[in-house]
């Protein structure tokens, strides 16, 4: 079994934690300072890292494969930010189109992208010019799912604006965000929990690997401040249990299906009619 | 009496909520939304909004201009987005200089920028490669003074690093923030409260003209949460009653000062030189 989790946006939305917090445990650590001297530089270059994890999920190991692009949206001119993203992506369905059709074909890697987790910054207002752009770039190459970045800093009532927002740009511009599909065929409650975690998105996040004691005494993962602790597993603060579903529990098939199966097959298409 | 604060940083960082904080009323209005078609374009351009209020701060009618730069830092590509906040400092000392120059000089408005609140993302890493290009132009011209945004993002413990790594990249580049100078003639509870007011540079703030109950029945403007209320006028919560007392009540006559005997003369000193 193996997980390739794509998480992209600017530094500081809390993806190292949320990543952390997903799989609850210190996978990625805190970005590296950046240099002094880069910081002030109007072009930060984008790399790609990919950080690797053996994961036991309920039992089940789990080879998990982080890729982040520490530098995007960092400089002062992003107008390429998202090539060095797109090419990641696409180099990993040329390797893998290039070991299928090999003759021995017994140790094909699957290394393509199966999720792609963009980070939102909470602002309240609407999607950026910078948001829009990459997800156009990329949502017809992986199962795009955007989530809105330490959400604890949005009230109940500026996450459900924002939410709308959101969805009105995203179907203004045309993105295509992944929808899971094919829950006709599942028991009815397979399909109203699918329903319930479609209605979230998309999902307001909240990230945190530190456990802090609540003020009626129980211990959670959470973030403590003088005026609260916000806990991550509790659904009435933010919808990290509707994103874990998703992303590892209910719909990991489908991801690596659809990827395998759409995503894929059309990459492959193209590029031999070429 | 009259104050010109210009108010500049990303889009939803809390700018306009701020402004109508410190002096409790409306004074901003909500951004309007943005033009669908203009969100996703690359080039968002800068516009330069002049606000104008009658406060009356203890009796005395003060009164306010609010100078904002909508769209600053909006654009995937913000190269130029800081020329369009400079020209407008400029221009104002220009209307000041030549209004100055003028045989009859009894009705000299003083459009001069007195302080300049820059909003930082509170990202919890370190300053970015555009706060510090803006900063970098803007410092010898007015009177810095930077903020950390929505910082009730952030627990008690990362504002007190990100403050010491904004503080030092502040340091490493050279960049000037006001610092209100003439305390030494000043008696001694003057001297305490200010060194009091500079500890805590730059400020964590949060903005709220909402009023809100807390658990123990208190109400107070501030921000509601399933988690807990957090309370804008509470120092245990934020700086933002430092905040006040800088550019409102202790400093206001030096901010004015400062502008008009140095950076005022700086400024004509260099252009008369040409
Ligand atoms: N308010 C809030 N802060 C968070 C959250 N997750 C992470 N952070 C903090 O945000 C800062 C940056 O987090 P990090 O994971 O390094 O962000 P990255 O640069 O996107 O990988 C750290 O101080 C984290 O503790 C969250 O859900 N809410
Ligand atoms: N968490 C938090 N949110 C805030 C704060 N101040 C304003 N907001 C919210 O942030 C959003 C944008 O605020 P606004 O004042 O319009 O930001 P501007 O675009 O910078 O002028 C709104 O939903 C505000 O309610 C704050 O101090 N903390």
């Amino acid at each position: 079994f193996s997980l390739n989790i794509m998480a992209v946006g600017e530094a500081g939305l809390g993806k190292a934690t949320l990543i952390n917090t997903l799989f609850n445990r210190e996978i990625l650590k805190k970005e590296v300072e950046v240099e002094e001297e880069q910081e002030s530089s109007e072009t930060v270059s984008v790399k790609i890292k990919n950080t690797t994890a053996e994961i036991d999920e309920d039992g089940v190991k789990l080879k998990l494969n982080v890729i982040t692009a520490p530098g995007f949206g960092e400089s002062v001119n992003n107008v390429n930010s998202w090539k060095i993203i797109v090419d990641e992506i696409n180099s990993r369905f040329d390797s893998f189109l290039e070991a299928e059709s090999r003759i021995n074909r017994s140790t094909v890697n699957d290394e393509r992208v199966h999720a792609f987790l963009y980070f939102i910054e909470p602002t309240g207002h609407s999607l950026r010019a910078l948001d829009i752009t990459l997800m156009k770039q990329v949502h017809e190459k992986v199962n795009l799912i955007p989530v809105i970045a330490k959400s604890d800093t949005l009230t109940g009532e500026e996450i459900a604006e924002f939410k709308q927002r959101i969805l009105e740009d995203i179907k203004y511009q045309g993105i295509k965000t992944f929808q899971p599909l094919d829950f006709e065929n599942d028991e009815e409650e397979t399909v109203l929990n699918t329903k319930q975690i479609l209605s979230k998105f998309p999902f307001a996040v909240v990230g945190s690997t530190k456990e802090v004691e609540t003020p009626d005494g129980r211990i959670v993962r959470g973030r403590s401040y003088p005026w609260g602790v916000i806990e991550v597993d509790n659904e009435d603060h933010n919808d990290f249990i509707k994103l874990r579903q998703l992303l590892v529990r209910n719909f990991l098939e489908e991801l690596k299906e659809h990827t395998a199966n759409t995503l894929y097959e059309n990459y492959r298409t193209e590029k031999l009619n070429r």
